[in-house]
C-alpha cells in the first residue's frame, strides 16, 4: 500500500482526510502564521454537521455567530482578508437575520480551500517540514 | 469566552477524520 506520506501529496483532501497529515500541515501553518484558514476549514465542514442534530438550534445559532466572529469579523484576520467581500456580506446577513443555513460557510469555506490549494498546500509540500518527514 | 472557543473547538474537532 502507498504510504500516508505520499498519499498527502496526491492532493489537499487525501492530506486532510490524514491525522497525521493535518498534524503536519498544521505545523507548517503555523509556522506560516496562517492556521487559522485550516481552523475555519474544519469549522464549517462541521458546522455542516451540525444539520443532522434537530432540536439543537440555539446551539447552531450560537456556533454561527463564534464563526463569524472569530474568522469573518476581523478584517485583518487571515481568512477575512481572503474571503470575496460579497461573501462576507452574505454570512453578516445570515447571522443578523438569524436565517442559520448548514450551507452558510458554504462559499466562504470553498474559497479558502482554493487558496491552500493553490498556495499554501504546494509550499507545504515543498517544505522543510514535510520533505524532513 | 472560554465556552464560545470550546463550542468552536467542539465543532472543528468533529470535522476532523478518525484514527484509523
Amino acid at each position: 500500500p502507498t504510504p500516508p506520506y505520499l498519499k498527502w501529496a496526491e492532493s489537499l483532501h487525501s492530506l486532510l482526510d490524514d491525522e497525521d497529515g493535518i498534524h503536519l500541515f498544521r505545523m507548517f501553518l503555523k509556522q506560516e502564521e496562517c492556521v487559522d484558514m485550516l481552523n475555519f476549514w474544519f469549522a464549517c465542514s462541521g458546522f455542516r454537521k451540525q444539520e443532522a442534530n434537530e432540536g439543537y438550534e440555539e446551539k447552531k445559532v450560537k456556533l454561527a455567530k463564534v464563526i463569524y466572529k472569530k474568522f469573518i469579523l476581523d478584517n485583518n484576520g487571515i481568512v477575512s482578508r481572503q474571503i470575496k467581500p460579497a461573501t462576507k456580506s452574505f454570512i453578516k446577513d445570515c447571522v443578523m437575520k438569524l436565517h442559520i443555513d448548514p450551507a452558510m460557510f458554504d462559499q466562504a469555506q470553498t474559497e479558502i480551500q482554493t487558496i491552500m490549494e493553490d498556495n499554501t498546500y504546494p509550499l507545504f509540500l515543498k517544505s522543510d517540514i514535510y520533505l524532513e518527514y | 469566552i472560554d465556552s464560545e472557543d470550546d463550542l468552536l473547538q467542539e465543532c472543528i474537532s468533529s470535522a476532523m477524520p478518525k484514527k484509523k
